[in-house]
This record gives C-alpha cells, sequence and structure tokens, in this order.
C-alpha cells in the first residue's frame, strides 16, 4: 500500500 | 490602478485552462515583477506556482501590490469570450470588489469589456526551496501528455525512473503492467522534438498519474516540458512561457507504507 504525502510536508508555510 | 495589456490575449485563456483542473479558486497577486499565483489543490498534494513577467506585457501598470481573489471557471467563462486573435486588457482598482476584461479584435472593430466578480480567499502561501535536483528530464510537451494518458487508463500510479538509459515511465493496474523508456535524443529537426536526460544519481519516485494528467492541460503553453526530480522532494514540472515566465506543477510523492 502506498502512501500520498502532502505537498506542505515538504515546503514550509510563510 | 492595475492595468495589463497582452496582445497575444490567447495565452492568458491557455494559462487560466491549465491551471483550472487542478485549482477552483486562487488569488493572483500583481507587483511590478509582474502577475503571479500560487495555489494548492483542495487536497494538498499539488501545487502550482505561475509568473507573467511584468516585461512580457505590452502594458503593465501596477501602482502598488494588490492580490484578487478569482474563481479560475468563472475566468475561463469571461475569457472564452474573447476572440482568438484578440488583444485582452485587464484592469482592476484598490477595494474594488471586481475586475474587468477588455477583448479588441486585432482591427478594433470590436470591442467587448466583461465585469468579473472578485471573491475572499484565505490563500496559505508556501516557500518554496531552492533545490538542486538529481534528475532533470527535458521532452517534448505532447510526449509526455500522450505518457500520462496512455499510463492512466492502466494504472492509477505512475514511477518515473532515471538511469543513464534514460527515463522511464511504468504503471500497473488490474489489466497489467506498461514500462514507456524515452531515451536522450537530441538528433531532431527542431530543437522542440528534443528528450534530454541530465542525472546526476538514479532517481525513482512514485506519482499520482490523475495529478500529472492534470498538469498536461498546460501542454499549448509550451512545446517542452521540464520534469526535475529528486528523492525526498516533490517533482516539478514546468511549461515555460516564451518571453513571459511559466506555470510549475509540484506534486508530492507516494511512498511505500
Amino acid at each position: 500500500k502506498r502512501l500520498q504525502l502532502n505537498i506542505t510536508e515538504f515546503f514550509p508555510s510563510t | 490602478m492595475l492595468e495589463l495589456r497582452l496582445v497575444q490575449g490567447s495565452l492568458l485563456k491557455k494559462v487560466v485552462d491549465a491551471i483550472r483542473d487542478l485549482v477552483n479558486d486562487a488569488s493572483f497577486d500583481c507587483s511590478a515583477t509582474g502577475f503571479s499565483l500560487q495555489a494548492m489543490d483542495s487536497s494538498h498534494v499539488a501545487l502550482v506556482a505561475l509568473l507573467l513577467r511584468s516585461e512580457g506585457f505590452d502594458h503593465y501598470r501596477c501602482d502598488r501590490n494588490i492580490s484578487m481573489g478569482m474563481n479560475l471557471n468563472n475566468m475561463a467563462k469571461m475569457l472564452r469570450c474573447a476572440g482568438n486573435d484578440d488583444i485582452i486588457t485587464f484592469k482592476g482598482d484598490d477595494g474594488s470588489d471586481t475586475v474587468s476584461f477588455m477583448f479588441e479584435s486585432p482591427t478594433q472593430d470590436k470591442i467587448s469589456d466583461f465585469e468579473m466578480k472578485l471573491m475572499d480567499i484565505d490563500s496559505e502561501r508556501l516557500g518554496i526551496p531552492e533545490a538542486k535536483y538529481q534528475a532533470i528530464v527535458r521532452m517534448p510537451s505532447t510526449e509526455f501528455a500522450r505518457i500520462c494518458k496512455d499510463l492512466g487508463s492502466i494504472g492509477d500510479t505512475v514511477v518515473i525512473s532515471v538511469t543513464k538509459e534514460g527515463v522511464k515511465f511504468s504503471t500497473r493496474g488490474d489489466i497489467g503492467s506498461a514500462n514507456i523508456v524515452c531515451r536522450q535524443n537530441t538528433d531532431v529537426d527542431k530543437p522542440e522534438q528534443a528528450t534530454t536526460v541530465e542525472m546526476n544519481d538514479p532517481v525513482s519516485l512514485t506519482f499520482a498519474l490523475r495529478y500529472m494528467n492534470s498538469f498536461t492541460k498546460a501542454t499549448p503553453l509550451s512545446n517542452q516540458v521540464t520534469i526535475s526530480l529528486s528523492s525526498e522532494l516533490p517533482v516539478v514540472v514546468e511549461y515555460k512561457i516564451a518571453e513571459m515566465g511559466y506555470v510549475r506543477f509540484y506534486l508530492a510523492p507516494k511512498i511505500e507504507e
């Protein structure tokens, strides 16, 4: 089973 | 006061069509640098970043930085009313809850004015760090679109692997599996037909094809697409807009649980 990561896990909120 | 004039008005249509599949509402930012947008899809898996530099417009006036929330489907409805050869002028005013589009036919015999309501959008801005990518693939955008469409009829995810052999797109589904390998090919009649594979390290990542297929709506913007990959990072799928800027799509990978 593959887990979809979120973009917010890579790019910090500014 | 904001006034942007684009002789090649069809470009604005293509830009909106490129992103409205991914994002419904977005906040457009206007500054001296240009007209830009950053927005995530509703599930926060993908991000789109658009830049149309001020120098690329035939007239660009932006007295102060301004953010305008717009519904992209409504914007597309308005822009669809412009002829393909029309000159488009986009106007906004500080504090106004509307913007206007003016379409002028090339012979100036038809002039149309459309007013569109703005929306309040709480948009979260993300910092996109500079990254050095392990592999950068450049290929014809139509070829990439074809691959994503073909694989999407077989599986839900695509594994993109870059080795010294080239770039491999693989999928697997209920009916079977598919592998498409594209090798570097610069022996072509026109530069836009070339495929180049720049590899610092081999890399292999898995992505949802649904998003990749949505990114390919930007195909009419550019003959070439650039795919930048690094393990531990979202893929960047970039369509350059000649003389003006780019549309970049970022997609978070899928990992084995």
